[in-house]
């Protein structure tokens, strides 16, 4: 999957099988990675697991977990409740049926975007800097400390290469941008799009980076500065850019 | 500054509907006024995008005439001057406090980006730390 940190650093990893997002004293957040089926190397995630802890006694939330897997996302907590604590400090928001839920944490400011597309779930959060807990040099929270290297795959450079033996790997890479720029999709977002259509073929990748887009756009501080100039990796890269690809 | 998060919640009110002098867009416009002034000015120093909005949103209301369309909404007479023709918002339209897609459940994007408290409810759940936010994401393959 693709990953944004919360210091912005941008990330495509193998990851496969359960990783933990985030945990923290007030929350526990985890994917688990599946492979592809087609034996491409690429993982997409196929479940997610949250952990509400208890806040003040049960006043604010009680312990609350929720799982979403492929196929399944959930409206509700995994005791059939949509809030939680004496005085609702946790709301689960079904916003878009079988496509789109939130869980609003309101004691630290909160929110949790959970969405599925196609058979693939997608995880976006904003939460105060104050209550990120570094947990030093065996952190394993994606979100705090990125993918280890080693789980890293360097997609600019995968996107650049034009000697592939597939003779119609050129067009088809002309035709992933085309359709993710059609889907309106810039910046890293663009080049995941690309990444994804080139690795699986699954339409559905274009919908997730839209969507991914759309949650940053709403869900982070700066977004109005993140994407002022709307640049992919590609514009100052040395290697052949999108403009060099479609021909200028 | 949250400028951005009251934006967002005004497209998505809006969004279902025809702009114009009806209810509908008149209480979003209100909507919005609400949650431009629950920020602090100070939080903003020199966002363009807030400053424009605060002058933007009395331009609207003024030019869609919100003041009467509410005032006769409240107290319809025999002869209501506006037709109320607009399309159905997403959250039925007539719930002041909605957030986009709650379905009737309480509203909580306010309350997350306010700094002045809800009515009703413990204060002890209101969170009064720095207001100064990260974004993390994963998605895709």
């Amino acid at each position: 999957p693709h990953l944004r940190t919360f210091d912005d650093l941008f990330q495509t990893c193998k990851v496969a099988g359960a990783w933990p997002l985030i945990y923290n004293d007030y929350l526990t957040a985890q994917v688990t990675n599946v492979p592809l089926v087609h034996g491409s190397g690429a993982t997409a995630t196929n479940k997610l697991t949250v952990i509400i802890k208890p806040f003040r006694d049960g006043e604010c939330a009680q312990r609350k977990l929720y799982q979403a897997t492929a196929g399944n996302l959930p409206t509700t907590f995994d005791d059939g409740t949509i809030t939680s604590g004496r005085e609702e400090g946790v709301v689960i928001i079904e916003v878009i049926p079988g496509e789109h839920v939130e869980i609003h944490i309101r004691y630290i400011a909160t929110l949790i975007v959970i969405r599925q597309v196609g058979r693939y779930i997608t995880f976006a959060v904003r939460m105060p800097e104050e209550l990120i807990q570094y947990q030093g040099a065996e952190d394993m929270q994606l979100c705090v400390k990125g993918c280890p290297v080693s789980e890293q795959i360097d997609y600019a450079t995968f996107l650049s290469q034009t000697t592939r033996a597939d003779r119609n790997y050129k067009e088809l890479r002309v035709d992933a941008i085309a359709k993710c720029r059609k889907a309106k999709i810039y910046d890293e977002y663009l080049d995941s799009c690309v990444f994804d259509l080139l690795t699986t073929g699954d339409a559905n990748f274009t919908q997730a980076a839209k969507s991914a887009l759309t949650d940053v756009n709403r869900l982070h501080p700066n977004a109005s500065f993140l994407f002022k100039n709307r640049t992919s990796v590609f514009e100052n890269a040395s290697f052949p850019g999108y403009r060099d690809i479609e021909g200028g | 500054c949250d400028i951005l998060w009251c934006s967002y919640q005004y497209e998505a009110d809006t969004d279902p509907l025809d702009p114009g002098p009806y209810p509908d867009f008149c209480r979003a416009l209100q909507r919005y006024q609400r949650c431009v002034d629950r920020i602090s000015p100070g939080s903003c120093r020199g966002d363009l995008h807030y400053h424009s909005t605060k002058t933007v949103i009395p331009d609207l209301q003024r030019n869609y005439e919100c003041e009467r369309v509410l005032r006769e909404e409240n107290n319809p007479g025999p002869t209501r001057a506006v037709e109320t023709t607009t399309r159905p918002s997403r959250n039925g339209g007539d719930n002041d406090s909605d957030s986009p897609g709650t379905n009737g459940r309480p509203p909580f994007f306010p309350d997350i980006l306010s700094d002045a408290p809800e009515t009703g409810g413990s204060q002890r759940c209101q969170y009064t730390g720095s207001r100064s936010f990260r974004h993390c994401g994963l998605f895709g393959d």
